[in-house]
């Protein structure tokens, strides 16, 4: 059986078998850039085109800066942990532009609100 | 192949960089019918909760969506699957003839399909509404439903659209902006109401002073929302049924609610048909008789001389202490005092509340008229218009204004935000 102590099974542990690849190199945190629509290629192939140097470096100053990092443009700890992160499968088509920096949205107020 | 194209195609930019998702183009709706069906697929259940509880949970995800949109969406069990508009499924690893493989716990947690598809990684560790560890497997669904819907992820704080899953705060609920963001693809909430008003509570503050409070409640057909004007929205997990909240008055189709306040009285009545009810608020039910012991309900005919039935609503106009009640273009003051209608009355409505601008006027058939304590007027509802009466307020700004007038039709969407149905067999 999968290891659990707790009677809700609130603390089951996963199969090592069964457990996501880290994003922990390079690689895969080019594979992730490519994955999700972090390039600023509109038309990105099927096939695994890597993103190297000055591409890559932009795609990952966009994915910090969305993410509220220092968009350093380097796959430093923080740019990793972001990225294994759970997350729902569907691209991030829609990205700030490349010279918008993104600042903490304002509350929504909405039409006619008074306090 | 052509079914791996086909799906990335869904997933990912156009060549050409144009994509339904793209900001030149904006997201687009998904589906152009008004109520969706969906299914959890007999052979995906998840291995971590019950069949059952996958079931509410998912019900309610759709719920959530509903109470915000025109769209209802409807659990279908028994008709076939490719008729089904959302199918929803848990799978590992290679799923369901996913093209898309799951990689295990952690990272991606569920995909969607814009062709009305929801896959949920089963190695994740999805969780009730209850707990509060693992995943939450709502908070999960709500998203996916989302992009099926057609919204796009987005980075604004607070959006339940944010790609990475955030631990929900106890309240989770669609906030001002995801509203509106699905409201842009499908329009908002229309339809007529049977009846809106203020319910007055008073309660007593620690330190036994007396305070005064209202609430607003719509009904239609056999339910009804309370309105939070300070959130412009209903309340949440609104719509309920009349049957629950509203004891002892018809279930359906209210014609009119009227509450006399003045010194002395402080009455509560609601109408329907030939007949009206008194309501206990201090016992939250309706009287079952009055003080004489006679019986409720009674006829309109008998508690009100002088007023037909049935009626298309009713509202209390608390300076003069008159009630005026409105049948198809006529209108009929009733002096509660004297317990009649005044002399002069009935009068056509368009001439004792006279249209601003010219043929701007419900003129007939009202749906309700409502007081409103929040905007200190007095509010026409017809269809999905209203008409705002001048107040004082309004004719200190500016005196030609004529009495009682009525400013232009504008849309009740775009005042009382978010009044939505749901499917009926949602509402229990």
């Amino acid at each position: 059986e999968r290891l659990f102590h707790s009677r809700d099974r609130s603390d089951l542990e996963p199969s090592p078998l069964s457990q996501a690849k880290p994003i922990a190199d390079l690689h895969a945190a080019q594979r992730f850039l490519l994955k999700y629509g972090w390039s600023e290629d509109p038309s990105p192939k099927e096939s695994a085109e890597v993103l190297v140097g000055s591409t890559l470096a932009q795609a990952v100053r966009r994915f910090q800066k969305a993410n509220r990092l220092p968009a350093s443009g380097e796959l430093d700890s923080p740019t990793l942990a972001a990225m294994n992160r759970p997350r729902c499968g569907i691209p991030d088509t829609r990205l700030p532009p490349q010279a918008a920096l993104p600042t903490p949205p304002a509350l929504p107020t909405p039409l006619g609100l008074r306090p | 192949r052509a079914r791996q194209k086909r799906f990335l195609q869904m997933l990912l930019p156009k060549p050409g960089g144009q994509h339904e998702g793209s900001s030149d183009i904006g997201p687009s709706r998904a589906f152009s019918k008004k109520t969706l069906t969906w299914r959890l697929v007999g052979d995906a259940y998840s291995s971590q909760l019950s069949v059952e509880e996958q079931r509410y949970i998912f019900r309610l995800a759709f719920r959530m969506w509903s109470e915000v949109t025109p769209l209802d969406f409807r659990e279908d069990l028994k008709g076939p699957g490719t008729r089904v508009d959302i199918k929803l499924g848990f799978g590992r690893g290679r799923h369901l003839g996913c093209p898309r493989v799951f990689d295990g716990s952690g990272q991606e947690f569920a995909h969607a399909w814009r062709l009305g598809e929801i896959h949920f990684d089963d190695d994740e560790h999805f969780t009730p509404v209850s707990s509060d560890t693992g995943i939450s497997l709502l908070k999960v669904a709500v998203h996916e439903i989302g992009h099926v819907l057609g919204l796009p992820h987005t980075y604004r704080a607070g959006s339940i659209m944010q790609p990475n899953y955030i631990p929900q705060e106890p309240a989770f609920e669609l906030d001002w902006s995801d509203r509106k963001a699905i409201q842009r693809l499908y329009g908002s909430c229309e339809g007529s109401f049977d009846t809106v008003f203020d319910w007055i509570r008073k309660e007593r503050n620690q330190y036994g002073e007396v305070r005064v409070r209202f609430n607003t409640y719509f009904f239609r057909n056999s339910w009804y929302w309370l309105y939070e004007n300070r959130n412009n929205r209903t309340r949440y997990g609104d719509p309920l049924q009349i049957l629950t909240g509203w004891r002892g008055i018809p279930m359906q189709s209210i014609d009119a609610f009227v509450h006399v306040w003045s010194w002395g009285k402080d009455e509560r009545y609601f109408f329907k048909g030939n007949q009206y009810w008194r309501y206990d608020s201090e016992n939250d039910q309706a009287h079952t008789e009055d003080e004489q012991g006679r019986s409720y309900p009674k006829l309109i005919s008998e508690g009100f001389p002088g007023i037909p039935s049935p009626l298309d609503t009713a509202f209390y106009e608390r300076r003069q202490q008159l009630i005026y009640f409105f049948k198809e273009s006529l209108v009929f003051a009733f002096d509660v005092n004297q317990n009649q209608v005044l002399n002069s009355y009935p009068k056509k409505m368009s001439q004792v509340f006279p249209a601003i601008m010219p043929q701007n006027h419900p003129f007939r058939n009202i749906d309700s008229a409502y007081y409103s304590y929040a905007h200190s007027s007095v509010f026409f509802f017809k269809g999905n218009s209203y008409w705002k009466v001048v107040s004082d307020k309004d004719r200190q700004q500016n005196a030609r204004l004529p009495l009682n007038g009525l400013f232009p039709k504008r849309s009740i969407s775009e005042k009382w935000f978010d009044v939505c149905d749901v499917h009926p067999s949602t509402l229990n």
